[in-house]
């Protein structure tokens, strides 16, 4: 099964 | 004030197509320079981000930011309103509860005025780093919508596969699998119907499915989709405006 990850893991808040 | 007149209404009307099905409650950013605008849906999994530059609008005038917060399935319905070859021109005064949309037939002397009422739309405004991508593609959107519907069919998961001179969809499912593979190639006739490939390092990426069916409504808005690709950060796909563009970063799926 494969675990979907979120734009939040990647980008910051600016 | 704002004052942004499109020279048809048709072009404001299918960038908003492009996104309206993923997010619904946007801000729109209106500088001197342009519109802006940034949404995240619901799952946060997709990150929309809208440049309209000064190029695209027959006419823009914007003294003072303003930001209009809109929903846009309300929006949707007044666009509906105008006719796709009508002017439209947005208006708003530098501290807006409505923005007005006026369409003008030039032809007929005919002349559409609706008023949107805006939102408080609380989102954050996330800073998109420029990235170093391993893969940078370049392919006819009418092909890569095609690609992503057929094996959508097949799999809530596309899987993404790219090596130096080969761009590989697979999808594989309850009721069986498919797998499409593209070379990069140049038609000097017909130079948007080329597939440009930029391989620093191969990557192997897993999307939803579901994601990739909203981010292909983008297709109308230009020829050829820009595919950003690498192994540790959201993917970018990108339509190109004549001035601007529409860009969708989507968070991939790992093996657990």
């Amino acid at each position: 099964k494969r675990k979907q990850s979120t734009i939040g893991e990647f980008f910051g808040k600016k | 004030m704002l004052e942004a007149k499109f020279e048809e209404a048709s072009l404001f009307k299918r960038i908003i197509d492009g996104f309206k099905d993923c997010v619904q409650l946007v801000n729109f950013q209106c500088k001197e320079d342009g519109i802006i605008a940034q949404a995240v849906d619901d799952s946060r999994v997709l990150l929309v981000s809208l440049e309209i530059g000064i190029e695209a609008f027959q006419n823009y005038r914007c003294d003072h930011p303003v930001t209009l917060g809109i929903d846009l399935t309300s929006l949707s319905k007044i666009l509906r309103c105008g006719n796709n070859t009508d002017n439209l021109t947005l208006i708003a005064d530098d501290t807006p509860d409505s923005v007005l949309l006026l369409f003008e037939d030039t032809k007929k002397d005919r002349i559409a005025e609706y008023s949107l009422k805006l939102m408080d739309i609380d989102a954050e405004f996330l800073k998109i780093e420029d990235l170093a991508y391993d893969c940078t593609l370049k392919m006819p959107s009418p092909e890569f919508s095609k690609i992503v519907r057929d094996l959508s069919q097949l799999s809530d998961s596309i899987n993404i596969m790219i090596t130096k001179e080969t761009i590989k969809f697979v999808a594989d499912g309850d009721i069986g699998s498919g797998s499409v593979i593209l070379k990069p190639f140049v038609n000097m006739d017909k130079p948007q119907e080329s597939i440009n490939l930029n391989m620093d390092q191969p990557v192997d990426l897993t999307f939803g499915s579901k994601y990739l069916l909203d981010i292909v409504k983008g297709s109308a808005l230009s020829d050829n989709v820009g595919v950003r690709l690498s192994s540790e950060a959201p993917a970018l796909f990108q339509f190109d405006l004549k001035s601007g563009y529409l860009q969708f970063f989507l968070a991939p799926k790992f093996n657990d």
